[in-house]
């Protein structure tokens, strides 16, 4: 409630004229049940005392009671009559759409508004916005990597198509899972929301049920069309691969060939259950075929399937990695197999190199624990760019940064895989146990060595 | 950002609003905020975050969690909630706003 900002100078910038603050009514209180069961399931029982969703970071003074206090209302949101102002002021604005469940798909962009810190300083924080796409999804529970900030709780969220259609209302926009900040915002999907309020306002109030009218309308597909846009077809690449007690993600470069991390699937021949979650969920048990070494930069692993992963996109290999571009991460990080893969977006912030070639790929998306071995793609062609390796930690402080993470170049292993997929071959992904010393140090994260001093005689 | 962005920005903009709640007689005491959207301008109907409700629930935060309808009427707040619901300038109206004292804002240097 109260922003515990270092005094200064009171700030007199006027940024912006606003309309004068107008005074309200409550009308009513009002959840989503569907947000309500799923947020329980995923966030609740062995899972919370792992979740904290408080608007502070974790190390910070909150009382159990706030806390409490907090969660419970998580999901509620409230329906408020506005006093009546001047008639031609209150005709302005564009009319606000909203988008029906379902119709934007995991990865389709999404722009969220909201004011950080509430009504603190509007001045300068009214309606800030906040690009990012809709990670993931279980029913009307949504997860975006917009980055949103404490008070813009009940801030519209927006797609870019249906143009304009309000999505979702921020529920939560920080989120800490094992006091690691995941960097994701927790969202209720506007629509049943909206539907929730229109069967309250007409039994709770008969008179006031023109009102539920008022309330925007959904918009969607032409009649006879599907709803549902399948969208990016990367965004169903990503497998989740279970070795034993350890699981992580993958991604199928063939019907019967998944690439993950050594860590995800440390031992050869070691058997590996592989799901899938899109077009359905199945599972299909599979055999490490090579891991790199422990010495090994590379942390690498193969699975060949006893059968083929049907519907699953197998995605075109990069040749070229452009510093800059969009990419998109696809993994089962966060919520492993609860929720299906997550989506983040960002862009190739860094491509480290060693003798011109590419050996290391660095992002600005969110990566978590759960989505090494997951894909990494450029937004804009699909193609695939590498397979995540880390995100990065600091062991003197340990914090852990889910925005800077190291992917391997899909270059370095195209010629193995391919190798292997048409001969049966391991030799080729066997010399990736054989990179040289200056690949060794990149991925130690070291400084390059220096050249050692030549003789002058 | 791109031009794909440009009605979404619009409606964003104009849909957006702060919301805050204070009790009566104490404006400025403890108020709380969050943002909001205005889905309808005339009559003004506003959607808001629920927490900053639940300091005036008579029954406590345990309202939200013991009943298990997906809504409560208005009336389960005290009355002496007061809100306030803020916007951005609309197109042809200059902002008619009397300077008002900031709580204290810096910019520390990174």
């Amino acid at each position: 409630a109260s922003l515990g900002l270092e005094p200064g100078a009171p700030s007199r910038a006027r940024a912006r004229p606003l309309q004068p603050p107008r005074p309200a009514r409550l009308l009513l209180l009002l959840s989503c049940p569907g947000f309500r069961s799923h947020f329980a399931r995923l966030f609740g029982a062995e899972a919370a005392d792992q979740w904290h969703f408080v608007s502070s970071a974790p190390d910070d003074a909150v009382s159990e009671e706030e806390e409490e206090d907090q969660l419970r209302a998580l999901g509620w949101f409230a329906l408020l009559r506005v006093q009546r102002g001047a008639a031609a002021e209150e005709r302005r604005g564009p009319a606000v759409t909203v988008a029906p469940l379902g119709v934007v798909t995991k990865g389709a962009p999404l722009l969220a508004c909201g004011s950080p810190f509430g009504a603190f300083c509007p001045d300068i924080f009214l309606n800030t916005l906040s690009r990012g796409v809709l990670s993931n999804a279980a029913g009307p529970l949504l997860l975006t990597d917009a980055r949103c900030l404490p008070g813009t709780e009940g801030g519209g969220v927006f797609a870019a198509r249906p143009a304009g259609a309000l999505v979702a209302l921020v529920a939560a926009p920080l989120c800490w899972k094992a006091r690691e900040w995941v960097g994701l915002t927790l969202l209720c999907a506007a629509a049943p929301l909206l539907q929730v309020a229109r069967w309250a306002l007409s039994s709770l109030h008969p008179g006031s049920a023109s009102l539920s009218v008022l309330l925007p309308p959904e918009v969607g597909a032409p009649r006879g069309l599907p709803l549902r846009d399948l969208g990016p077809p990367w965004a169903a690449a990503a497998v989740l691969v279970e070795c034993g007690t350890v699981w992580g993600s993958g991604v199928a470069v063939a019907p019967r060939l998944v690439v993950t991390c050594r860590h995800v699937a440390p031992r050869e021949a070691a058997r590996v259950l592989v799901h899938s979650a899109t077009p359905k969920n199945v599972a299909i048990w599979g055999r490490v075929v090579f891991a790199t070494q422990e010495t090994s930069p590379y942390d690498i692993a193969v699975v060949s399937l006893e059968e083929d992963l049907n519907g699953v996109p197998t995605p075109v290999p990069a040749e070229h990695f452009h510093e800059g571009e969009p990419v998109s991460v696809v993994g089962f990080g966060v919520f492993g197999q609860a929720c299906g893969p997550s989506v983040t977006s960002g862009i190739l912030s860094a491509v480290v190199h060693v003798d011109d070639t590419p050996v290391m790929l660095q992002t600005t998306c969110a990566v978590h624990g759960g989505s090494s071995g997951g894909p990494l793609f450029s937004t804009r062609s699909g193609d695939l760019l590498g397979i995540v390796a880390s995100n990065t930690r600091d062991n003197n402080t340990g914090a852990t940064y889910p925005h800077l993470n190291f992917s391997i170049p899909i270059t370095v292993l195209q010629p193995a895989l391919k190798q292997y997929s048409q001969t049966g071959d391991l030799c080729g992904l066997r010399e990736l146990d054989l990179a040289t010393e200056p690949v060794r140090v990149v991925w130690r994260l070291q400084r390059p060595l220096p050249e050692a001093p030549r003789s002058k005689l | 950002m791109g031009r794909q962005w440009g009605p979404s920005m619009r409606v964003a903009e104009q849909a957006g609003c702060v919301v805050s709640a204070s009790r009566a007689g104490q404006p400025d005491v403890g108020s709380w905020s969050c943002s909001g959207v205005i889905l309808s301008r005339s009559p003004g109907l506003v959607l808001c975050h629920g927490g900053i409700f639940t300091p005036f629930l008579r029954t406590g935060s345990a309202a939200l969690t013991q009943t298990g309808a997906a809504f409560l009427p208005g009336d389960s707040c005290s009355d002496d909630l007061r809100l306030h619901v803020q916007w951005g300038p609309t197109t042809a109206s200059p902002a008619g706003r009397a300077d008002q004292e900031l709580p204290g804002l810096c910019t520390p240097q990174c």
